[in-house]
C-alpha cells in the first residue's frame, strides 16, 4: 500500500490489483452473465478497498500513538485485509483452473461450483460489496438467486462430484461415508467392537448400580 | 444401496475424467489405484482393529509398528513426489494421525536440506534419509508460540571450546508441542536465540542430539517427555524439552545463511527471509492436507445425505432423501465448492514454491516475500474455513456425525489443529498484512 501510494510499486502478479484504479460499480446485471473477469474484478475491488482502508487506519493510529501501538489498534482491519487478499487469490485460482477444463461435461458442474463459491463468499461479506453502492440491492438479490440456482443444478451431480475425489473406503475410514451406502448394518457391526460389549454385564453393576437399587 | 446407485446413474459427467482433471492427469489416478492395491495387499501396513477402539498406548505402538513397515516399503512410491504420492501413501497407512517419523520427513529433513551448508548436508542427509537417527523440529515454547522473536531458549557460543551452550532459562522456555519429541526422537532441530560475543543475534536452528542412540535414554543436561492427551493426534508423543547448559559442537548450527566463525564472529544472512523456504513448503503441504480433509468430510456427508431418508416434502409421498432439502444442499454444496477451490490453490502454491526454490538457488529472492506472505495468509484462511466446513458437514449428519464411526471427529480434530500449528492464524494474517501495507 505504501509503495503504491508513493507511486513506486513493483509488484508481482499476485498483488498487481493494488495498483489498479477503483471502480464505482460492479458491472454484472444478472448472475447468469456474471463473467469470470467481472467476478475477479469485483473481488479485486473489495480486497483493494480493504487493504487501503487498513492502511489509512494504520497511518492514523501511528500518527496518534506509536508505530507498535498503531499496529495493534489497526490489527482487526489488517486481518480483514489479509483475508480479502487470500479470498481474491482463491477465487481467481479457482476460476482460472476451471477455465482450462477442456471437456464441457466436466466444465459445467465445475463452473457451477465456482459460481457457488464466489456467490457464497459475496453473501457472507455482503456489507463490503454494498458499501458505497458498489453493488445494488437488485444485484445482491441476483446473487442470492444465483446461489439457489447453483444448488439446484449441482444436486444431480453431488454424489458423482464427491466420487471423483477417488476416496476408497480404505482411505476414508467412515461408516457413514461408505461407498456402497449400506450404512446402518455397518454401524451396528462397528458398535459390536466397543469394549463395553465384551461382556454382557459390566463390573459397575456389581460394584455400584446393583447395591444402589438394594439400598 | 439403491439410493446411492440412483445418484450415480444421475450424474452427467465421467467421474474418472473429473478425477483426472482434479489430480492433474489420468496417470496420477492410475498410480493412486496401484498404490492403494499395494497397501491393501500388505497386512503389515494395516491396523489390527479400528483405531477408534484402541487405548493411547495401543495407538502409539500401532503407529510405531506401521511407520517402520511404511518406510520399509517406501520404494514402491516416487519419493520425490511427496506432495502427491508421498502424502497419499502415508494417508492410506497412517490414516489421519501422526507417527514417530512425521516431523522427521516433513520438518527435520527439509530444514537440514534447506538451511544446512554443504558439509552439513554431507554429514547429516544420508543418515536422516536412511532413518539412522529419528529427528523432529522443536521451535514452539510453553510461553511462546509463533512469535519467534521472543523465544527464550538460548544458544550461547563459547569460543574456547567451539561449542554452543543450550539453556532453558525459565519454565516458559520449555519446548512444547513438537511431534514425536516426547518419546520417539533422538535428535531435534532446536530453534534458539543465538548469542555470540555477548550480542543476541536472533533465533537460529541447531541440530541437537537429545537421546542416546543405543539406550534411547535422555542425555545429561536434557529433560524430555510427553505432554499428555490432546483434542486430536493421540497416537503422537508431542513433547516437552528443557536444556540445562547442554553443549553441542559449533558445526551443529545450520549455517547455510547465517554463520558463526570459530572465534565467534557472526555473519548475517544476505536476505532476512532466506530461511523461510521450509515454512512455505510445509504450508503448501498443509493447504493440500486441509483441502483433502474438507473433501473427505463433504464426501461422507453427501453420500450419507443421499441414503438417509427423513421427513416428507409432499405429505403422503414418502420420506425423502435428506439431500433433497434445500437447507441440506445449502449446508453442504458450498463446502464442496470450497474443497475444489482449496485443492486447486494447493497445486498452484506448490508450483509457486518450486519456482521460488529454483530462483533461490540462483540467488534471486524477488518472489520470496510475496510467496511467504501468501502462504501465511492461505494457511490461515484455509485451515479456518476447512474446519468450519468439516463441522458443518458433521452437523448435517445429525447424531451419527457425533460417533467416531462417522470419521468426523477424527477429521475435525486433525484439521482444526492446523489453525494453531505452523503459525497461529491471527499471527499469520498480521504477517501477511505487514507485507500488504508495505506494498
Amino acid at each position: 500500500a505504501e509503495e503504491v501510494r508513493g507511486g513506486k510499486a513493483r509488484l508481482a502478479a499476485i498483488c498487481e490489483y493494488l495498483t489498479k484504479p477503483n471502480s464505482l460499480h460492479s458491472r454484472f446485471t444478472s448472475c447468469s452473465d456474471y463473467s469470470d473477469a467481472d467476478i475477479i474484478h469485483d473481488f479485486e475491488h473489495i480486497a483493494r478497498k480493504q487493504v487501503f482502508r487498513a492502511y489509512d487506519v494504520l497511518k492514523r493510529h501511528r500518527r496518534e500513538t506509536s508505530a507498535e501501538e498503531g499496529w495493534n489498534r489497526a490489527s482487526i482491519e489488517l486481518c480483514k485485509a489479509s483475508r480479502a487478499h487470500v479470498r481474491l487469490y482463491l477465487v481467481r485460482t479457482f476460476l482460472e483452473k476451471v477455465a482450462t477444463a477442456k471437456d464441457a461435461s466436466i466444465r459445467a458442474p465445475l463452473t457451477d461450483l465456482t459460481r457457488l463459491y464466489a456467490f457464497d463468499l459475496i453473501t457472507t461479506s455482503l456489507g463490503e460489496f454494498l458499501k458505497d453502492g458498489f453493488i445494488s440491492d437488485a444485484q445482491s438479490d441476483e446473487i442470492r438467486q444465483g446461489i439457489y440456482r447453483c444448488l439446484q443444478r449441482l444436486r444431480p451431480n453431488a454424489v458423482s462430484l464427491v466420487d471423483s475425489w477417488d476416496f476408497d473406503d480404505f482411505e476414508l475410514h467412515s461408516v457413514l461415508g461408505r461407498r456402497d451406502g449400506n450404512v446402518y448394518p455397518a454401524l451396528l457391526e462397528w458398535a459390536q467392537m466397543s469394549q463395553l460389549n465384551k461382556t454382557e454385564v459390566l463390573p459397575t453393576f456389581e460394584k455400584y448400580l446393583g447395591p444402589m437399587m438394594k439400598e | 444401496n439403491p439410493d446411492i446407485t440412483k445418484e450415480r446413474l444421475a450424474g452427467t459427467f465421467d467421474i474418472r475424467q473429473m478425477g483426472s482433471f482434479l489430480y492433474g492427469g489420468d496417470e496420477v489416478l492410475q498410480r493412486r489405484t496401484k498404490i492403494l492395491e499395494f497397501v491393501k495387499s500388505i497386512p503389515e501396513l494395516h491396523d489390527p482393529f479400528p483405531v477408534d477402539f484402541m487405548t493411547r498406548e495401543e495407538r502409539v505402538e500401532n503407529v510405531a509398528r506401521k511407520v517402520v513397515a511404511m518406510t520399509n516399503y517406501v520404494d514402491f512410491i516416487d519419493t520425490s513426489d511427496f506432495f502427491g504420492e508421498g502424502m497419499y501413501f502415508q494417508r492410506l497407512i497412517m490414516r489421519r494421525d501422526l507417527h514417530p517419523l512425521s516431523l522427521h520427513f516433513v520438518m527435520f529433513l527439509p530444514t537440514i536440506q534447506g538451511q544446512g551448508e554443504d558439509d552439513q548436508l554431507d554429514e547429516w542427509l544420508s543418515l536422516v534419509a536412511a532413518r539412522g537417527i529419528i529427528g523432529t523440529y522443536a521451535q514452539t515454547e510453553l510461553g511462546h508460540g509463533t512469535n519467534l522473536k521472543n523465544l527464550e531458549t538460548t544458544a550461547t557460543y563459547d569460543p574456547k571450546t567451539e561449542e554452543f551452550v543450550l539453556h532453558s532459562p525459565t519454565i516458559t522456555s520449555a519446548k512444547w508441542w513438537p511431534g514425536a519429541l516426547g518419546k520417539s526422537s533422538n535428535y531435534a532441530v532446536v530453534v534458539a536465540q543465538l548469542y555470540t560475543q555477548g550480542v543476541c543475534r536472533g533465533p537460529h536452528p541447531f541440530i541437537v542430539q537429545i537421546r542416546d542412540l543405543e539406550t534411547h535414554k535422555p542425555l545429561k543436561g536434557i529433560r524430555v517427555g510427553d505432554i499428555g492427551p490432546k483434542f486430536g493426534f493421540n497416537s503422537a508423543d508431542n513433547g516437552f524439552l528443557l536444556f540445562d547448559n547442554y553443549r553441542i559442537p559449533r558445526q551443529n548450527m545450520l549455517m547455510r545463511y547465517s554463520k558463526v566463525e570459530k572465534n565467534g564472529t557472526f555473519i548475517a544472512p544476505k536476505h532476512s527471509k532466506l530461511s523461510y523456504g521450509t515454512m512455505v513448503f510445509v504450508r503448501s503441504i498443509m493447504v493440500k492436507d486441509q483441502a483433502t480433509f474438507l473433501a473427505e468430510a463433504v464426501c461422507i456427508a453427501i453420500r450419507y445425505s443421499a441414503i438417509r431418508r427423513q421427513g416428507e416434502i409432499e405429505p403422503g409421498a414418502g420420506e425423502v432423501q435428506i439431500l433433497d432439502y434445500q437447507t441440506q444442499q445449502f449446508r453442504l454444496f458450498p463446502q464442496l465448492a470450497r474443497a475444489f477451490a482449496f485443492m486447486f490453490a494447493a497445486y498452484e502454491i506448490r508450483d509457486l514454491h518450486m519456482k521460488v526454490s529454483e530462483q533461490l538457488t540462483e540467488g534471486n529472492v524477488d518472489l520470496l516475500p510475496e510467496i511467504h506472505a501468501l502462504s501465511s495468509g492461505l494457511k490461515a484462511v484455509i485451515t479456518w474455513e476447512a474446519a468450519q466446513g468439516i463441522e458443518q458437514c458433521r452437523l448435517a449428519c445429525g447424531g451419527h456425525g457425533y460417533s467416531l464411526a462417522s470419521a468426523f471427529p477424527d477429521i475435525y480434530t486433525f484439521a482444526v489443529a492446523g489453525c494453531t500449528y505452523e503459525g497461529e492464524n491471527i499471527v499469520l494474517l498480521l504477517q501477511m498484512a505487514r507485507f500488504l501495507m508495505k506494498a
